[in-house]
Order: structure tokens, then C-alpha cells, then sequence
């Protein structure tokens, strides 16, 4: 199972649609400071369920709608789709290729679909869990955070090995 | 649960000696329970000693000590309870030539079982991708994706500059 | 005592405008007291427009742009109240080659009043110095000095291996 | 003025007396990654009178005599000597080079001297101060400590200003 592609709408500095095909194997972002990286890196949590504004960087959920610029007005919605190449069986649904998508409105709360289909966040954290993706997302390394991981507490410590359990 | 946390709990602390070993070749590391009675509520502690030195608490340790740590201790989690993907954003900061080096060693051991999505300033880093693309923001607040290289695969656009030598 | 915070406030809200708009070409910055009608009792805020977008909150900068506002501010205050010597341990850990070139510029303007003591990885900010130390641990847990090259001077040492590129 | 000379007797990694000279200007430290930079900060700080282990990464004070390795037993002492070049007169004494040197016991305090004669730390300090170096030595920005400014609230910021003033 692996991320073939990711799409971002609204979604922080992404303004327009813009999709990105990702490969098996190590796929590297590159680009100079403040051009939009760590943005995508939040795409991907925010696309799988994540819940906390600070842990997207926020002070509030909708603060990951493109707010505009000078001269591009503000968008009224965010939206990632992510697409998952299922051949193997990992995800515990019976396509060889599931998309997940995530929605925000301004004002408003997230709706979420899986294959086009409307789904509570609970069936895409459940999807995700069975096939070692947790709620807590261990499986990403937010820029700065490696340190955490160090001065956590002996419990939290415990925390990451039983998320990924 | 206890028994899930319990053999989730070896298997890692089996990986970090290894996988310790191999990023302080000469040194040793090993992870312990606070409370080995208690598997219903005991913490992890970290234990680090790089070669020719003396176990210290883990302030001591340098940035690159520190970030070379907690990486042993992640990987070592990945390889005892592996998930489909993974995400790290610039977790090269604090590494000279030598570590990163040894931090592109274990990437390409992940790999083989694992997707990376890896963000990175590093021009040797890019240099392991099987796929890459840049990002940019031209000046006018708007991300976009300027460029995308497969590996074996000619790209149609030229290859995004490094961000960073 | 109101006075003097008054009045140094001023100056370094000054040099913060010039510093960062160099920085940050074509953006604007400004450190804005809390409560003006307290001086006594005020904190100070810093608001960071890069160029080409909108003032957000800071928390939603990149890692780089953080470093670069947090640099802007650090050498507004020596700009506006000289100390004899500053010391700086790896600040340019989150910069692109683009923002590492602007640092450095600023290093060489605050070099002419005050010395630099600088930590570095970065063989462009080692290429301005004036005297290069480099440490060594030959795998026995003790520093030494391994050489040093003062500019102008021929070092009778061999000069030190860039820790990083 | 500036500082002409450091010299480390038994301090954290320096375990023999290890003389560095400084020069005006920009003085750039490299080395590979925990071979000793940072405890050379650490030493900065600690010979100008920084009373809380936290700041030098240690548990308690004790920690920055030399621990020992694995083939060297553990020093009784550490010992660090600053010598300033006051031909400018910025430090409030009547002498061209002031030294300034910090010596801990185990078990035991730490001793103060000026020029070779003992003081107290308030002594250190005040000299310190009248030149632009206050207690809270915001002249030194540690390493990883650059997002801390930010970070940090705005009743603190003014807190810098105020120590630079
Ligand atoms: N809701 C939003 N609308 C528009 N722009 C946004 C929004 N949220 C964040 N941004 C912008 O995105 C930029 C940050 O992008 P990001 O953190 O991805 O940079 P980066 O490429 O990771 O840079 P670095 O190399 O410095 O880490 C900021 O300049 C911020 O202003
Ligand atoms: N009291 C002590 N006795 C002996 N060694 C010590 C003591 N305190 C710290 N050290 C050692 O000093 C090393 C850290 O050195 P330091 O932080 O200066 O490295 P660095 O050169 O800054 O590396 P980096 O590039 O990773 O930041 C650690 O390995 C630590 O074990
Ligand atoms: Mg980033
Ligand atoms: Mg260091």
C-alpha cells in the first residue's frame, strides 16, 4: 500500500488545484523557505483525520483555508484528496484503489468521503488504524519536532510504541 | 493490551540496539521500562552512550547526538511495527556529513518496505529519491509545483534547483 | 526605568523595520507594544509580512521564515543597544541558500562594531570568518583543538574538514 | 573591548587545559557533531556567571566537570578562564586585559576571580553589565534556541530589551 497521489484546493498556500503524483520508494520535496513543503506535510494529516489547529499550526481548524494574498482573494473552502494505491489488501476495503478526501467550509466543520462516498471521520481513522496508521500519527515527523521525541515523558514514550502496535 | 504492548515493546527495544549500533557504530543504546511490574502503566526510558563516551542523561547529548537519538528510536519503532508510509520533514537539520550519511543508509533500508516522503534541504538526500519535485511560491503567496523528476524516467521540465547545498 | 525601556523600545522598532524588510525583501515587519498606555507593565509583539502575503499569525510561518523573523528581531536589539560580543550556535540550521546569504550579510555589518562568536555546519559561513577553529573528539570522549586559521595568516596546521556542506 | 582568550580546564568535554584565541571580528567554531561547540558556549556562559543547569544541559551544576570516559576517570574540578582586551575601556577597571575565571568543586560552589584576585558573582556581574552583557546573557543564542524568541510571550520580549537597554 502506498500515497499515489495527493491533491490540495484551498488547502493553506495552495491555492488553485494542484496534484501531486507520489511514488513507492522515497519521494523528496524540495523548494526554498516558506514556499509551501511543510504545508503539504499538513495536507497529509489533515487529510487523515487530524484533529488539533496546533498541531496543523493553527490557532483554529479553518485557519487551513488559503486566506489570500495582496492580490488573490480568500478562499471559501479546503479540500485533499488522497489516493491510495491498494493492490496489496492493507486497507481492509475491498477496491485496489481508495481515494480519501477531506472538505472544510469556512464557518463550518469537515466532511470527509471515502471512494466518493460520505463517511464520518471515525470510518477513515478506523480504515487508516487497520492498517498501522494511528489517530496519534506517529508516522509523521513534523519539521522541528525530532526533539519531542526525546524530552516526551517515559508514558508518552509508551504512547508512540502502542500506536504503532 | 498489556500483551500487544508487551511484545510490541521487545521487538523495538530489540530494533534500537540495532539500529542504535549502526548510527554510533562503537556505541550502544538500549530502551528500558521505568516499571517492568507495571506493564499496564510503565514508561520508556532511552538510554544512549556514543562510542568512547560515558552513559549520560540525554541533555548532555549534542544537537546531532540528540537528533541521531530520537531517529533510532523512531526507525526502530518503524521497523518492529511497520505502517505503509512515512513523512519526515527536514529531520537532517542538526547532522554533519558523517550522520546524515547514516541516516540515508537507514532511509534506503525503510524504503524497501515503506514509502518515504521526505522533505529535505539536502542535496544528498535528494540524491536517494525515486521521485522528485519542487515547490515554489513566486512571489506572490501561491504555491505551486514547478517541477517533477522519476528516476530512469526523463523529465520534461528542467530539475528544480536545491534550496540548500 | 520607563524611560529607558521607552526609549530603547523605539530604536530597536526602528532597526526592526530596516532589518527585516532586508530579510525579507519587498515584506514588512513591526514590533507593536501590547499596551501602549503601560509602559511599565507592556509586552511587545511582532507582526511579519513576507513578501507577497498577508500578515498572519506567526505560528503559521515556515521553520525558515520563524528563523528569519526570530534573527530579525535578535539583531534589531544589537543593532539598537551594541553589545561587545555576540554568540551564536547553528541559527542557520532552517535557512535555504538564499536566507543563509542575507544572514550572513548581516553578520558582516554587526561584525564591524561588535565580534562574532559563531557556531556553524555551513561552509559559506565559515568562508567570512576571520578566525576558524575547528574541535575534534578522536573517538575518546575528550575535545581537542585541532587547528586554526586566523585570515591573513598562513596556518602551519592543516585547515579542518567542513563538519557539513 | 572583546574576548581575546578562552581557556577550559576539566569543563564538560575539555578535560586538559585547552587555549583558544580569539580575534575581533568573526570567530567560526566547526567541528563534527558532539566533539564540543556547544560546550564551548557553555563555557561562555558559564565563566560570566549562569547559575541555572538547564541553561548548560545539565541536571545540576556538578555536571559540567569533565565526567570521565570510558578510558579517563572523572575530574575533581573544572576550571574556565576568559581574558578580555579593555583597551577601549568598556569594562568599568583600570587594566588594558581583564581575565575573568569560574572554578566549581565537586560538591563544593563556585569560586570567582577577577585579574587573579577573588570576588564574588555579583562582582562578575556588575562588571559585565555596565559593558552590555547582562545576567540573562542575551547575547548568546544557543543552539535551537532561535524559535524560543518567538515562542516566547510578549511580556518576555520586553524582558530582552529591557537586559540589552
Ligand atoms: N491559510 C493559508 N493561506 C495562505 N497562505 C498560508 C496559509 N497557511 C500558511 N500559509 C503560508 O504558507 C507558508 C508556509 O509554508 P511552509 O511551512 O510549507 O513552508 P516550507 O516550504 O516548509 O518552508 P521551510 O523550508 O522554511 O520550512 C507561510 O508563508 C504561510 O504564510
Ligand atoms: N561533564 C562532561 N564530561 C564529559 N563529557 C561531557 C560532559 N558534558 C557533556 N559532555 C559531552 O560533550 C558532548 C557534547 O558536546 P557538544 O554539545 O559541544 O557537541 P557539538 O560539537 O555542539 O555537536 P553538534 O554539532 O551535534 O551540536 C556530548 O557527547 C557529551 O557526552
Ligand atoms: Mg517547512
Ligand atoms: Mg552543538
Amino acid at each position: 500500500m502506498y500515497v499515489k497521489s495527493l491533491t490540495l484546493k484551498g488547502f493553506k498556500s495552495f491555492a488553485s488545484a494542484t496534484s501531486m503524483r507520489l511514488e513507492p520508494g522515497i519521494t523528496c520535496i524540495v523548494g526554498p523557505n516558506g514556499s509551501g513543503k511543510s504545508n503539504v506535510v499538513d495536507a497529509l494529516a489533515w487529510v487523515m483525520g487530524e484533529q488539533g489547529a496546533k498541531s496543523l499550526r493553527g490557532g483554529k481548524m479553518e485557519d487551513v483555508i488559503f486566506a489570500g494574498t495582496p492580490g488573490r482573494p480568500a478562499l471559501g473552502r479546503a479540500e485533499v484528496t488522497m489516493t491510495i494505491d491498494n493492490t496489496d489488501g492493507a486497507l481492509p476495503i475491498d477496491y485496489t484503489e481508495v481515494t480519501i478526501r477531506r472538505t472544510m467550509f469556512k464557518g463550518g466543520g469537515s466532511e470527509y468521503a471515502i471512494n466518493g462516498t460520505s463517511c464520518r471521520l471515525l470510518d477513515v481513522q478506523e480504515l487508516l488504524s487497520d492498517s498501522g496508521i494511528g489517530r496519534e500519527m506517529h508516522v509523521i515527523v513534523g519539521q522541528g519536532q525530532l526533539d519531542a521525541v526525546l524530552r516526551a515523558t517515559p508514558e508518552e514514550r509508551r504512547g508512540f510504541i502502542e500506536e504503532a502496535a | 493490551v498489556q500483551r500487544v504492548f508487551a511484545e510490541a515493546f521487545e521487538d523495538t527495544a530489540r530494533e534500537f540496539e540495532g539500529v542504535f549500533s549502526r548510527l554510533f557504530p562503537g556505541g550502544e543504546g538500549r530502551l528500558v521500562l521505568t516499571d517492568p511490574e507495571d506493564m499496564l502503566g510503565t514508561g520508556i526510558e532511552v538510554e544512549a552512550r556514543p562510542p568512547g563516551k560515558k552513559i549520560k542523561r540525554l541533555s548532555l547529548l549534542s544537537g546531532g547526538e540528540r537528533s541521531l537519538v530520537a531517529v533510532a528510536l523512531l526507525v526502530s519503532i518503524f521497523k518492529a511495527r511497520p505502517s505503509p508510509f512515512y513523512i519526515m520533514d527536514e529531520v537532517e537539520a542538526a547532522l554533519d556529513d558523517a550522520n546524515l550519511g547514516r541516516l540515508i543508509t537507514l532511509f534506503e533500508e525503510l524504503r524497501d518496505s515503506s514509502q518515504l516522503i521526505v522533505i529535505t534541504h539536502q542535496k544528498r538526500t535528494m540524491e536517494v529519491a525515486d521521485a522528485l519535485y519542487g515547490v515554489s511560491m513566486r512571489g506572490d503567496g501561491v504555491t505551486t509545483v514547478v517541477s517533477q523528476r522519476i528516476r530512469d524516467v526523463q523529465p520534461d521540465e528542467p530539475q528544480p534547483e536545491p534550496a540548500s547545498a
